[in-house]
């Protein structure tokens, strides 16, 4: 089983 | 004053479409570099970036930097107002809440301009950290778009193998398996046939199907895209937009639950 990764856990914020 | 000019209505026509599916509304940032627009999908999965150089318009002005807000819907009915080789102006006056688009035909004799109101949107911009990808693999953008729609015909996710022998999509579901193997060409006579891989290190990412499809619709813009992966970080899709710039899609991997 896989889940959706969130693309804000991958870049940060400015 | 923001002035920006096209030739051709058509390439931000292609433009639009590419990206009004996956947003809702997005800040087009203006500089005397460019267009710039970065934005999530509403689920925060994939990312768009669009950037637009300022010499690759046939005319380009921004006196001061400006963020505009637009609705991405709006702006589709407006630009279906504009025939395909209609020269297409962007206008805006400093501090303004609003835009405005002007078509002219080519012999003049039509000129059409609609105005749009801008909204103020409070996106969350985000660093992209340059990253040296363990596999970049090149191939035609149209059949790229045909994988991903034939793939997700069998499952939600496609499973992206890419080794140095080629690169292979995978689904699996209810009806059974799909697998698509391309191998790298040689000696092929037209370059936006290649298919190429520059790998460092295999891979091997699982992806969801309807946000892969969702970019394919920048498909018209380019011959080729540019698949960009390493483990555990999002696949980049790149489009590139010929002598303009580029449309490029992060998303976010699968990952095991």
């Amino acid at each position: 089983k896989t889940k959706q990764g969130n693309i804000m856990n991958f870049f940060k914020k400015k | 004053m923001f002035e920006a000019r096209l030739n051709n209505a058509t390439t931000l026509k292609k433009i639009l479409d590419a990206i009004k599916d996956l947003l809702n509304e997005g800040t087009f940032d203006c500089s005397d570099s460019g267009i710039q627009l970065q934005a999530m999908d509403n689920s925060h999965v994939s990312l768009v970036s669009l950037t637009l150089r300022s010499d690759g318009f046939d005319k380009f002005r921004c006196d001061r930097n400006l963020s505009m807000g637009m609705n991405l819907g709006s702006m589709a009915k407006i630009l279906k107002c504009a025939n395909n080789d209609d020269t297409v102006t962007i206008k805006a006056q400093d501090n303004a809440d609003t835009v405005t688009f002007m078509f002219e035909s080519q012999n003049q004799e039509k000129v059409s301009d609609y105005e749009m109101k801008l909204m103020n949107l409070d996106q969350e911009h985000l660093g992209i950290p340059e990253t040296d990808y363990s596999c970049v693999v090149r191939m035609p953008a149209m059949e790229f778009a045909r994988i991903c729609r034939d793939l997700a015909q069998f499952s939600e996710s496609v499973v992206i193998c890419c080794t140095k022998e080629g690169v292979k999509f995978s689904a699996s579901g209810d009806v059974g398996s799909a697998n698509v193997k391309l191998a790298q060409t040689f000696n092929v006579d037209k370059e936006e046939e290649a298919i190429v891989i520059e790998m460092q290190e295999p891979v091997v990412l699982t992806f969801a199907c309807r946000y892969l499809n969702a970019f394919t619709k920048a498909t018209p813009l380019s011959n080729q895209v540019q698949l960009s992966m390493s483990a555990d970080v999002p696949l980049v899709v790149e489009y590139r937009i010929a002598e303009l710039g580029h449309i490029r899609y992060y998303l976010a991997p699968k990952i095991e639950d």
